[in-house]
């Protein structure tokens, strides 16, 4: 952003307003990238709300996460959340169309077992690995 | 940061979102449509509670260490067929447990394929107890022996899932008084060849002894058999169970204390397998 803007200045040196040098501060930057701010939502997947209680035996329904926004975790002893957040941003803040920003995705999966009754009443018991999201993280 | 955001507002699913779920659901679970079950005329499954006992062994085994549900195979001698780490159901895994420890497994035949310790569940992606199909109950054959007949279809198995293993279940109760204490040697054939108006070819798959008084679920390998029906559907013409005394009298299966299809729903016998996904099902891109 401090490239962009210090070549507009050159461009049109009739501008000369104090705003458009001052780099952005971390309040802009968190004011301006507030709305992303990190966010994991539980989606509760029923079973029975899908009207399916006469042929899914087990569970009733599943509870899985799903992520937006931008997030920071920790990644190791060393180099912990803020670190990585930080450090992501800054570079991403030199590099924009290089670096990406730190963001939010599925980091932790778990299996989910279905029990179901199929067309000719047998019984199917099947495990679907990695198959709910449990948390969010960068990737 | 990483909390659950309290502004998400539950509420109940718009009749499109329900059908795409749906759609979703089905597509994940490799189903074309959802099933069908107990359509008029069809009997209801004879294992659910055994599936229910697997499913919350299996759901226990992914919050905590592995479980260990193993059998241990019977190559000769007294190995027994123990469930470690399993949760003893209402029904017939207790009697199970009880009923290892008093019969050892002994074999008169090597057995097919020796069963050894595997670890069938954690290692499995699906597990399918089938219906037994045979409609009338057979009791007496052309050379006057009893038998009971079982039919199980393979077919309907997913695409992509290879058997691992493969056991055929029934429960016995007390037999008949009249064969007081003594020891009584049930076993399962595959039917290899039926004939119109001679005993069918067979061949033996397992065995067992049990004491007359004996009570609980009897455990039958069929791994090899069921893999083969599985590859060769039409060779697939059941399997025969027999029961005799100790010096070879062929004796009614029912007066052993077998249960049948017509038992009590949580005690009818069954084939349960375990499969491993040989193929990664890719689901459609969407």
């Amino acid at each position: 952003a401090a490239n962009n803007k210090r070549k507009n200045q050159n461009r049109n040196k009739s501008s000369s307003h104090q705003e458009s040098s001052r780099m952005p501060s971390v309040g802009d930057y968190n004011a301006s990238e507030q709305k992303q701010a990190c966010k994991k939502h539980e989606l509760y997947v029923s079973f029975r709300d899908l009207g399916w209680q006469d042929w899914i035996i087990a569970p009733e329904g599943y509870a899985a996460f799903y992520c937006d926004g931008e997030c920071s975790f920790p990644l190791n002893a060393h180099m912990n959340a803020t670190n990585h957040a930080i450090v992501q941003t800054l570079v991403h803040l030199m590099f924009p169309d290089h670096v990406p920003k730190p963001c939010c995705a599925p980091t932790k999966l778990n299996a989910i077992s279905v029990l179901y009754f199929d067309d000719s009443s047998n019984v199917i018991l099947k495990k679907y690995r990695n198959m709910v999201v449990r948390s969010c993280g960068c990737h | 940061d990483n909390h659950v955001h309290s502004s998400f507002i539950y509420r109940r699913l718009r009749n499109h979102e329900r059908r795409e779920i749906q759609r979703e659901i089905l597509s994940i679970l490799g189903l074309p449509h959802r099933p069908r079950p107990f359509a008029p005329g069809k009997q209801a499954s004879s294992a659910p509670l055994f599936m229910l006992d697997l499913y919350n062994a299996m759901t226990n085994e992914e919050d905590s260490e592995e479980l260990e549900y193993s059998l241990k195979g019977s190559i000769a001698g007294d190995s027994r067929g123990i469930r470690k780490g399993y949760p003893a159901s209402p029904n017939g895994y207790s009697q199970r447990i009880q009923l290892s420890r008093m019969t050892p497994l002994t074999t008169q035949n090597p057995p097919l394929a020796s069963l050894h310790d595997t670890n069938f569940l954690s290692d499995a992606d699906m597990v399918m107890s089938f219906v037994n199909l045979v409609e009338r109950d057979k009791d007496f054959s052309h050379q006057r022996r009893h038998y009971k007949e079982f039919r199980f279809d393979l077919t309907q198995i997913p695409r992509g899932e290879a058997v691992t293993a493969a056991e055929f279940r029934i429960y016995k109760d007390r037999s008949n008084s009249r064969f007081g204490n003594e020891t009584i040697q049930i076993s399962i054939y595959q039917i290899i060849k039926d004939y119109p108006n001679r005993d069918a070819d067979l061949f033996l798959l397992d065995s067992r002894k049990a004491q007359a008084s004996d009570v609980g679920w009897f455990v039958f390998d069929i791994t090899a058999t069921s893999n083969h029906w599985v590859i060769n559907p039409h060779n697939n013409l059941g399997l025969q169970l027999c029961a005799e005394t100790g010096d070879g009298r062929s004796i009614n299966v029912k007066s052993a204390g077998l249960i049948g299809r017509h038992g009590p729903q949580s005690k009818q016998p069954f084939m349960v397998a375990f499969f491993k996904a040989s193929e990664v099902l890719f689901r459609s891109v969407r």
